[in-house]
């Protein structure tokens, strides 16, 4: 991409991006007709994208206990009906409603509203605008026969037809058999590599975040098949673009803006890893976990990668 | 450690402490 694209990304995030407020305190849960109350829980609320809404997230919790306990189901479309995120404060509760669902919070801490680090701005805009080369990788309607999707595309490959193929892809996405099954990695990096070939640098970056993220679909989950599942991070070096900028860009969050394909902490922290450039991420990750300019739900994103790490 | 923002030190002291 030109320097415009990076240019516009930069400015959208900077007029639509906010950042994401932690709450520590006490949670009453009042769903699905249940009621449950759990002390000290640090939530996170973030302000959804072109919306009146917020996504709300457990993020940890005194136990394992306390956390399965405090856990939302539903974490998106909470619509805030008493207090202001924007004059929130200690010993001010708020309540959050959505249908016949309410969440009270009653924080004890409440994280400062803040400017927003044009350093961490940049490394955010610096993906999105990558990844927004490229429209996104697969249509809403799939294949309804899997197999002869499958049969098409190779025939495609065979025939050197490449448009041909990347429409086949677009809309053939492999159904894992369980969680240790690689064909549906197999057959994104494929797609991946067509891309790469045609010269789409977003197609390629996306479909890399969902092998590095081990998005795929599948008829079973287990963190067995997530810890056997490569990342291929490797790859990224050789697209030429600033690979400890785009992997610390996926670090930071903010809400009311959305990007392609965000990343689990743990798969993160793995790709950080196989990219072989663990050490100069680290040194950049401890100075933001100290940076006070920048917000702290980021400064505790990067505390645990860097931990984690 | 003294450089964290609450949360984080919290987040870390029990990340350490299991």
């Amino acid at each position: 991409p030109g320097m415009a694209q990076f240019q516009s990304a930069y400015e959208q995030a900077d007029r639509q991006a906010k950042p994401i407020r932690l709450v520590q305190g006490r949670i009453v849960k009042e769903v699905d007709g249940g009621h449950v109350e759990v002390d000290d829980v640090v939530l996170s609320v973030e302000r959804e994208v072109e919306a009146e809404t917020y996504a709300l997230r457990v993020e940890f919790a005194e136990t394992d206990d306390a956390y399965s306990e405090a856990r939302l189901g539903s974490r998106s479309g909470w619509m805030l009906v008493t207090g202001s995120m924007e004059r929130a404060e200690a010993g001010v509760p708020f309540v959050f409603e959505k249908g016949a669902s309410r969440i009270r919070i009653e924080p004890a801490y409440v994280s400062p509203a803040g400017r927003l680090l044009m350093e961490a701005l940049d490394a955010w805009a610096y993906v999105a605008a990558l990844l927004a080369t490229d429209p996104p990788v697969y249509d809403d309607e799939r294949a309804t026969d899997e197999e002869e999707a499958g049969a098409k595309l190779a025939a495609a490959r065979a025939a050197g037809d490449k448009e041909k193929a990347l429409s086949y892809y677009r809309i053939w996405r492999p159904m894992g058999r369980c969680s240790m099954d690689s064909r549906p990695a197999q057959v994104a990096r494929e797609y991946a590599d067509l891309c790469y070939d045609m010269g789409k640098l977003g197609c390629f970056l996306q479909l890399q975040l969902r092998i590095m993220g081990d998005q795929f679909d599948r008829v079973a989950y287990s963190s067995y098949g997530e810890a056997a599942h490569a990342t291929e991070a490797e790859r990224l070096t050789e697209t030429g673009l600033d690979v400890d900028t785009f992997l610390l860009g996926l670090v930071i969050r903010f809400g009311g803006v959305s990007r392609e394909g965000e990343l689990g902490g743990y798969r993160l922290v793995r790709s950080i890893k196989e990219s072989g450039r663990a050490a100069p991420i680290a040194a950049r990750l401890a100075a933001w976990a100290e940076d006070a300019t920048l917000d702290e739900y980021n400064r505790l994103t990067a505390t645990q990668i860097l931990a984690l790490l | 450690e003294e450089e964290l923002p609450p949360i984080a030190r919290l987040w870390l002291a029990r990340h350490h402490a299991k």
